[in-house]
């Protein structure tokens, strides 16, 4: 089998969901099989490749619900040449129906292990928070990519979600943190310089030599549905996130 | 008595607490008495005034475990002119703890209504969800005042606020939304001007004239632990803030 990773990180807007649709993409153009699982409420993963949050019959909602059915039957095939398990808006409510279950924490990684198609990447997307969802997220993985915003709030957050890994590992030991991707970056600005000097001197080489720039055609895609490769294939945007797919497979090359 | 907002936009990164941060302080410099609240378990509003949020006797979690005895005992003055209710790292594990009392969504106003302090503007900073902490600051707000990054995620996210926002007007009926704030405006780039066009056109007079550029001493101030105000005040971003703080005066006067 081959790998899951989950993008987890709490501070809002640091990319999670672009870097989980953009490796995603350029992964499986690179022949692997990929299978992306939106969990967050807002559905930006979903809405990304095209699809309307509105229309679903099934979504991950469904799946961690009857985390014994696996998750066919809420995954749907894309135009991008990935699977996607996406996000409808009655996740929106879920949290706190969950939050009464027993292993709550555990029902994405059940639906995981009652799968039977064989992929190998799977990525998760999880919302801005450490809440069930993203416990979910933490506890499906065998790894977690941080995308890292290089701004101050961003880089502080980073004690929290290594104190929450901590604690999902009394649950799920093998988990740990697989890598810093620097996201946002603005080589004009001294801010961006100075703090990827400091995660590069803090985390030496979990973080990947990739480092991915602002560029406006990773925001102009969502509103084409389109993943990155799709909308404009010769933007900085798409050769960062290529560039980043390739140093991630020879990282974790499948075997 | 005067105004309370809450800055709500479960959608990550759109400028929340930099806006919770700046508007309040320029507001404070106005003359006017401010309280910032600081309701994310990140607590990147206490880390922008200076504050270290592990060092706190008192905070917003004790607040809303004993909404009785008000928000005085919890707050702090600091070196900016405005009144703080910090958040403490606590508040993290707080969401689940509180999802099983009654009256959940009302604590936060419970406190604000045993408050014996005058404020005439009492701004509210939510976590990038929809969940309980959001929930008590829009219970507890007179208006909500959305910062909307000018981008396509950001936009989609409108229809779920709102719908929340009704959600709440069940227990809170006098709640509204009493403006968007353009944030992360960047005019060299035809998305930027295409997203504000779209919400002009459609939200109209409720979004405010003064727009928020995307102006890198905003993301520094942060590092220094100082508004924008004392870390650059002359600055785009200072002087954007500046403006808005006159709209929103004139918008809201305090009787
Ligand atoms: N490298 C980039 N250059 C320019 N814009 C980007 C880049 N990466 C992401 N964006 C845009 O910035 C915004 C934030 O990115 P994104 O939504 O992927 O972050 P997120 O961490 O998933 O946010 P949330 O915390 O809300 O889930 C989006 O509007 C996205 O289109
Ligand atoms: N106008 C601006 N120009 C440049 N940087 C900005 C601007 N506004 C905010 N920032 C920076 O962008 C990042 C996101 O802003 P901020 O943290 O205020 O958003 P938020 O909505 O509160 O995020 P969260 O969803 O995590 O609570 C921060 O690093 C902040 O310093
Ligand atoms: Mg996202
Ligand atoms: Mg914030």
């Amino acid at each position: 089998m081959g790998h899951t990773f989950a993008f987890a990180m709490q501070k809002g807007g640091v990319g999670k969901t672009t870097t989980t649709l953009s490796l995603g993409t350029m992964l499986a153009g690179r022949g692997h099989r990929v299978l992306l699982i939106d969990l967050d409420p807002q559905a930006n993963l979903t809405q990304g490749l095209g699809i309307q949050p509105d229309t679903l019959e099934y979504s991950v909602y469904e799946v961690l619900l009857n985390p014994e059915r696996g998750v066919e039957f809420a995954t749907q095939t894309t135009a991008a040449g990935v699977d996607l398990v996406p996000a409808s808006l009655d996740l929106a409510g879920a949290e706190l129906e969950l939050a009464g279950k027993v292993g709550r924490e555990l029902l994405l990684r059940k639906a995981l292990r009652a799968t039977h198609t064989a992929y190998d990447y799977i990525l998760i997307d999880p919302p801005p928070s450490l809440g069930i969802f993203s416990l979910n997220a933490l506890a499906a993985a065998d790894y977690v990519l941080v995308p890292l915003q290089l701004h101050a709030y961003a880089l502080k957050a980073m004690p929290q979600l290594e104190a929450t890994i901590e604690l999902i590992r009394e649950i799920h030991p093998n988990l740990s943190i697989g890598g810093i991707i620097c996201t946002l970056a603005d080589r004009r600005t001294n801010l961006s310089l100075q703090i990827e000097q400091q995660v590069r001197t803090r985390y030496t080489d979990l973080v990947f030599e990739t480092t991915i720039p602002i560029n406006v055609k990773l925001a102009e895609a969502p509103s084409a549905g389109q993943p990155i490769g799709v909308y404009a294939p010769q933007s900085a945007g798409a050769i960062a996130y290529a560039t980043l797919a390739a140093e991630l497979e020879a990282r974790y090359a499948t075997p």
